[in-house]
């Protein structure tokens, strides 16, 4: 059906619920409002799925403005180093089990260490993680210095040969200095025990979250670099929208997608699949 | 402050002498502004700024020196009244043990606020035996069985079928005299229709006097497509907000007890095990307004 005025109203207005219920958040909807009224301007007549074509190009062109990270254009002298972290219960650890996997499954040796020490079981759950897919694990004991775990672990990487180290970090929220700090502590360590190292920081954001993300992602960012986003959970029913705002404000980009428990469960970033998604 | 953006928007009706609908659909659109960014679902904003318009636009905003402030008032009264009263949490009633059954998404922080209600249970002269019935997560027992230890209280479960787990867990709890028995299960996705049949399992063997939902303060719109689910199945009689200790502003608060009705009864403000502290509706209504 074409649109009069009041039609094109009642179609901004789903639009918005739409795009506010992806968790885009409000500026983001906004500017794709206003691209679909530029549009509306010079096609009076657009339907409901011309305006999709244009929110999913919208949406697609605020993904891809991002520039690519310097890892995926200089590979590192191995070990690669990947630094994982974000807030409590993100779901870092089996994000780690899962990229372990593909590694493995690509014929890498890789090393995992256990740099966090704090939570109850953290280590034993990374452990179960490193066996099922076939992954070395180095930890120490409970209660022991994060940076330390973290140290060990690049130092033995590279005099064990592994292609890939991965640490587990300990979850955290951005407003604890003191939890910041020490990330930043375990950040300075491995650059000693490797140099360039960590080669790839990467941010664990759950797809359920909602504005905060930005506020998690922007402090991370200041403090460490994040060099990629992974989006957890994204088999449920949230949309993950906040990485729009990041792609915009941060210049953040989505590196993979965990859609599930599985080992197997883990996607790589597409722009345009992934809009398909939430606009579906 | 929310107030100040008000005060600013409604400064134009004064010295008008009657009320200027356009002024206050402002205010208005300005709280619906506020409330989304805070994280409330988008329908339940819809809902409360529509409540709000008719006290709006009353005698009281007009003749006001600071409407603005009157406004950001008359929000924060139904705010609070619609977060629910400050009820006790728990309902002790009965001799049989007490069960407590926690379940809600993965990573919401249902494991820690087990053992977190165990040690407030604990410290107010309560038995609480500690049931594992995540058998899915790897070291999820060893997680509980870790904190149950350091605080002293017993925990059962580990392998098999989680309904079995519970069950036997209910059973010893009334044969040992336990006085409450609280039930960590896995997280899970409410539209994954077989776990939550596996919920209406566990409720129907044991039968638990408190269902609550377990929920990340930090959530977003998918708030309320969760606690609908989740509720569905349970029939919840509370709900528990978790790591509300950041700067997340919690509207997720509003979202949850807006579509189920379910009282929300703790929040977790941290790691350690007593940061769980009962619901205060005042003080989340400030944080969600800002
Ligand atoms: N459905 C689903 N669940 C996930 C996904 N990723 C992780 N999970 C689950 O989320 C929960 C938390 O995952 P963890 O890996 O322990 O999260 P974490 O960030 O390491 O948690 P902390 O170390 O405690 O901060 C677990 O139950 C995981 O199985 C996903 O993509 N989909
Ligand atoms: N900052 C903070 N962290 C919390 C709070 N409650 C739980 N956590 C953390 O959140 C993470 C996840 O907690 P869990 O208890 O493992 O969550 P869960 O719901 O049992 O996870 P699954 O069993 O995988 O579904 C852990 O790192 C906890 O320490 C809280 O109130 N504040
Ligand atoms: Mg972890
Ligand atoms: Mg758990």
């Amino acid at each position: 059906r074409s649109s009069s005025a009041e039609n094109r109203q009642e179609l901004l207005d789903e639009l918005e619920e739409l795009l506010i219920q992806a968790d885009v958040g409000i500026q983001t909807a906004g500017i794709i409002r206003d691209d679909v009224s530029a549009y509306f301007a010079v096609h009076p007549g657009a339907t409901w799925d011309d305006v999709l074509g244009i929110v999913r190009a919208s949406m697609v062109r605020m993904l891809s403005a991002v520039p690519p990270a310097e890892a995926a254009i200089l590979p590192p002298i191995p070990p690669e180093v990947v630094l994982v972290i974000g807030v409590n219960g993100g779901g870092k650890t089996t994000t780690i089990g899962k990229l372990a996997y593909r590694h493995v499954q690509a014929g890498r040796r890789v090393l995992l260490g256990a740099a966090d020490t704090f939570r109850a079981a953290a280590v034993e759950q990374l452990a179960i993680w490193a066996d099922r897919v076939g992954a070395d694990l180095l930890a120490q004991k409970s209660g022991a210095d994060p940076a330390s775990v973290a140290f060990d672990a690049v130092a033995a990487g590279r005099s064990r040969g592994n292609d890939v180290v991965i640490l587990d970090t300990a979850g955290r929220l951005h407003t604890k200095v003191n939890l910041m700090q020490e990330l930043l502590k375990i950040q300075r360590v491995v650059g000693k025990a490797h140099e360039g190292a960590p080669h790839e920081v990467l941010l664990v954001v759950d797809a359920t979250m909602g504005q905060n993300a930005i506020a998690q992602a922007r402090q991370f960012h200041q403090s460490l670099g994040i060099t990629g986003i992974v989006v957890s959970k994204l088999d449920g029913t949230a949309k993950g929208g906040v990485v729009l705002p990041l792609a915009r404000e941060l210049g953040l980009p989505v590196r993979w997608l965990g859609v599930g428990e599985g080992l197997d469960d883990l996607e790589p970033f597409e722009a345009g699949a992934f809009v398909d998604a939430l606009l579906s | 402050s929310l107030a100040a953006k008000l005060d600013g928007i409604l400064k134009k009706l004064q010295g008008h002498g009657k009320l200027d609908e356009r002024t206050v659909d402002e205010a208005l659109r300005e709280l619906r502004l506020a409330l989304l960014e805070a994280d409330v679902n988008y329908r339940v904003v819809k809902d409360f700024v529509a409540s709000i318009r008719p006290k709006a636009l009353s005698e009281q905003v007009l003749a006001s020196i600071t409407p603005g402030h009157q406004v950001a008032w008359i929000v924060h009264q139904e705010m609070v009244r619609l977060l629910g009263g400050e009820s006790a949490p728990i309902h002790w009633s009965g001799i049989d043990p007490m069960v407590i059954m926690l379940a809600g998404l993965q990573g919401s922080g249902k494991t820690t606020t087990a053992a977190k209600l165990a040690l407030l249970l604990k410290r107010q002269q309560r038995r609480v035996l500690l049931v594992a019935a995540d058998v899915y997560r790897p070291a999820a027992v060893a997680q509980l069985r870790t904190l149950s230890s350091q605080i002293g209280v017993d925990c059962d479960g580990g392998e098999g079928d989680p309904v079995a787990i519970c069950s036997a867990a209910a059973v010893r709890a009334r044969r040992e005299v336990y006085d409450a028995v609280v039930l960590d299960t896995a997280g899970r996705l409410h539209i994954d229709s077989e776990m939550m049949e596996e919920l209406a399992r566990i409720v129907a063997a044991v039968s638990p006097k408190e269902r609550l939902l377990v929920a990340d303060g930090m959530t977003g719109q998918d708030a309320v497509k969760t606690a609908q689910e989740f509720h569905a199945t349970l029939s919840l009689t509370g709900i528990i907000l978790t790591k509300l200790d950041g700067d997340a502003r919690g509207g997720a608060a509003l979202s949850v007890r807006a579509v189920t009705g379910a009282p929300i009864k703790f929040v977790g403000v941290g790691e350690k095990l007593q940061d769980l502290e009962p619901f205060h509706p005042s003080r989340i209504a400030s944080r969600i307004l800002g």
